[in-house]
């Protein structure tokens, strides 16, 4: 974007095209336009460096207002539900998240949900002992809802600080498959109150506009009560999280850039907003 | 749905209205919403509703007394052509042996499509041989070899080997025991990491593939020109394949990375099952794109 210039149409159509192109989506950057404007208009500022200040608070302002603590409040075990659709780096990112966790001094478990796909469990299991944590499995072709009892139970006699359930890929247009997500949820809230539960859902950082009906599908099966966005080492800006944030209220809890252990980064709202300018 | 939004704008046309090109203009300010929603890149967007301006600003719409329709036809028409028309066959099973190379973005699909390939060549009678060449992501070649035990296909490893050199091997091996079609997978890669891109290049080179095929997430956004792109250039791409068209996104990347490198789209996965996999169809993706 060009500096010293005019709030005018070309500088608008500049803003659009750079909103659109980072999977903000034109609902979203119609709004954030929209209240650009109105912004620009109360501020007296005409100057695209002025306005281009507004545009990142603006959507700063959107990205931080569903914000929540992370880390656990001492209460244990806190169960976090691994959800997503195919190939979005869940498996991956339940390893970066015990490392994390293990990091800073929590006890952490896993749950080997994905009891379906291919060598599903043995990557788990690579990724469980790179992070030196306990996973919990069974037998191939398994109901992922009983190692999930099994893996909540042993949290919970274990006093273990974070159970991270991974689960299979879905499609959310499936609708038996939601159902066995649904299962998983029912099935642990036996052993831990729902309170204690949070679904978070895996977003792969290259997709456009399906990941809002991505979010809204989980989000009546399981719940979703964060996001996280992988694979942001790349050339997509994942301004689709903008749009969920404005949309549906939910917040991004991580990032993820990278395949390694520690390629995980807390979702901080100021670096993200200038990456997507970039 | 698209005609419905039309529906509003030329409503007042009934009766006494005449069709203007402002009524045209506000027509394709709703194509151009439904294929941004729909995932197409913007610039491609840009330059189509140029384009699809200049034809429906034509006799045939104006004069037409259903303005909508024409317009949504324009519009269709035009989607299936950038997508190539007509459905593209893959490289013919004919060599001693064929070699197709599978490669795309981490997690697109490509080890899954391998099993695919293989699976729909010994259904055609031919031997198959299935090619480990991921040799980062954990459990990758079992993964692998899972997949080629479940429908009876031979799955090609080797230990302490760089991929060009497996897929290298490979093709020795294929070649001895009359294998007709090798698949190669290979590992998920950004088209920016020039290390991982050097050693497709290097695969490439190694074993002369009759099929290179991107293997790319029908829910890719804006970034599909990008990737596309950059593994076009550096590879020289035959085919792509699309992945997950059983999900709900509308796949505007289908356009994108035909309309940035010009490759056909082939294949359409469309399940996790093995048996999921069918031709790609031009008409059917431009109406799905169009919402
Ligand atoms: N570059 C990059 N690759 C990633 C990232 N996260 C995951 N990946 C890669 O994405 C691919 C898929 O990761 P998985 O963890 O298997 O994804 P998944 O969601 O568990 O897949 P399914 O269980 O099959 O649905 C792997 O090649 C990972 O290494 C990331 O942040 N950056
Ligand atoms: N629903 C659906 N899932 C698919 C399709 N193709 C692949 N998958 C699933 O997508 C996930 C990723 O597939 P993989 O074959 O492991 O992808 P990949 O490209 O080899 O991944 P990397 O090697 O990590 O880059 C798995 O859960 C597959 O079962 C498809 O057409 N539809
Ligand atoms: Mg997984
Ligand atoms: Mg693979």
């Amino acid at each position: 974007i060009v500096t010293g210039r005019k709030l005018d149409d070309d500088l608008i159509d500049e803003i659009e095209e750079s909103l659109l192109k980072a999977d903000i989506g034109v609902a979203a950057t119609d709004r954030i336009i929209e209240r650009l404007r109105q912004l620009a208009k109360e501020a007296k500022a005409t100057d695209s460096d002025t306005v281009f200040g507004i545009l990142k608070d603006e959507i700063k302002k959107i990205l931080e207002s569903n914000r929540k603590s992370l880390m656990g409040n001492g209460i244990r075990p806190h169960i976090w539900l691994i959800t997503g659709v195919n190939g979005t780096g869940k498996t991956t990112t339940v390893g970066k998240l015990a490392h994390y966790f293990k990091n800073n001094g929590k006890s952490v478990m896993i749950a080997a949900c994905d009891t379906f796909r291919a060598a599903a469990v043995e990557q788990l299991a690579i990724w469980a002992e790179r992070s030196g944590v306990v996973l919990v499995t069974a037998q191939s072709g398994a109901d992922p809802a009983s190692v999930a009892f099994d893996a909540a139970s042993s949290a919970v006699s274990k006093g273990i600080d974070y159970l991270l359930i991974d689960t299979a890929g879905r499609l959310h247009t499936k609708a038996n498959l939601m159902e066995e997500l649904k299962k998983i949820r029912r099935v642990t809230e036996k052993v831990v109150p729902s309170n204690q539960i949070f679904s978070k859902l895996i977003i792969d950082g290259t997709t456009g506009q399906n990941a809002l009906s991505q979010v809204k599908v989980f989000t009546d099966a399981v719940g979703c009560d964060g996001l996280i966005v992988t694979k942001l080492d790349g050339t997509a800006r994942g301004g689709i999280v903008v749009a969920i944030a404005q949309e549906l209220s939910v917040p991004v809890d991580f990032i993820g850039i990278g395949e390694s252990i520690d390629d995980l980064e807390a979702f901080n709202a100021d670096s993200f907003v200038e990456a997507l300018f970039e | 749905e698209l005609i419905d939004k039309f529906d509003e704008i030329f409503k007042n046309l009934r009766g006494a209205g005449k069709l203007t090109e402002k009524n045209i203009k506000d027509a394709l300010k709703e194509v151009r919403r439904a294929l941004l929603e729909a995932d197409v890149n913007y610039k491609v967007v840009r330059d189509f509703i140029k384009h699809a301006e200049t034809e429906a600003v034509g006799e045939r719409v104006l004069k037409s007394i259903e303005p909508g329709q024409q317009i949504v036809k324009i519009v269709h028409d035009e989607l299936v052509r950038l997508l190539g028309e007509k459905m593209v066959p893959l490289a013919p099973i004919d060599k001693a042996p064929t070699v197709y190379v599978l490669c795309g973005l981490q997690g697109s699909g490509k080890t899954t499509l391998c099993g695919k390939l293989a699976l729909q060549a010994k259904r055609k009678n031919k031997k198959p041989l299935l090619v480990a060449a991921d040799i980062y992501r954990p459990a990758a070649i079992k993964q692998l070899m899972i997949l080629g035990d479940s429908i009876g296909v031979e799955v090609f490893h080797l230990d302490n080997a760089k991929p060009p050199e497996i897929c290298s091997q490979a093709k020795k091996y294929a070649e001895k025991n009359f294998i007709d079609l090798m698949i190669c997978d290979t590992a998920g890669r950004l088209h920016i990491d020039d290390e991982l891109m050097v050693e497709l290049e290097e695969i490439k080179a190694r074993v002369a593939p009759d099929e290179l095929i991107l293997v790319a997430d029908a829910m890719t956004g804006q970034d599909a020109v990008n990737l596309a792109e950059k593994f076009h250039q550096r590879l020289g791409l035959t085919g792509v394949a699309l992945s997950k068209l059983d999900g709900d996104a509308r796949g505007g990347a289908a356009i994108s990375i035909r309309a940035v490198t010009g490759c056909p789209i082939k294949l359409a996965s469309i399940g996790e099952k093995l048996s999921d996999l069918e031709p790609f169809h031009p008409d059917r993706m431009a109406s799905r794109i169009l919402g």
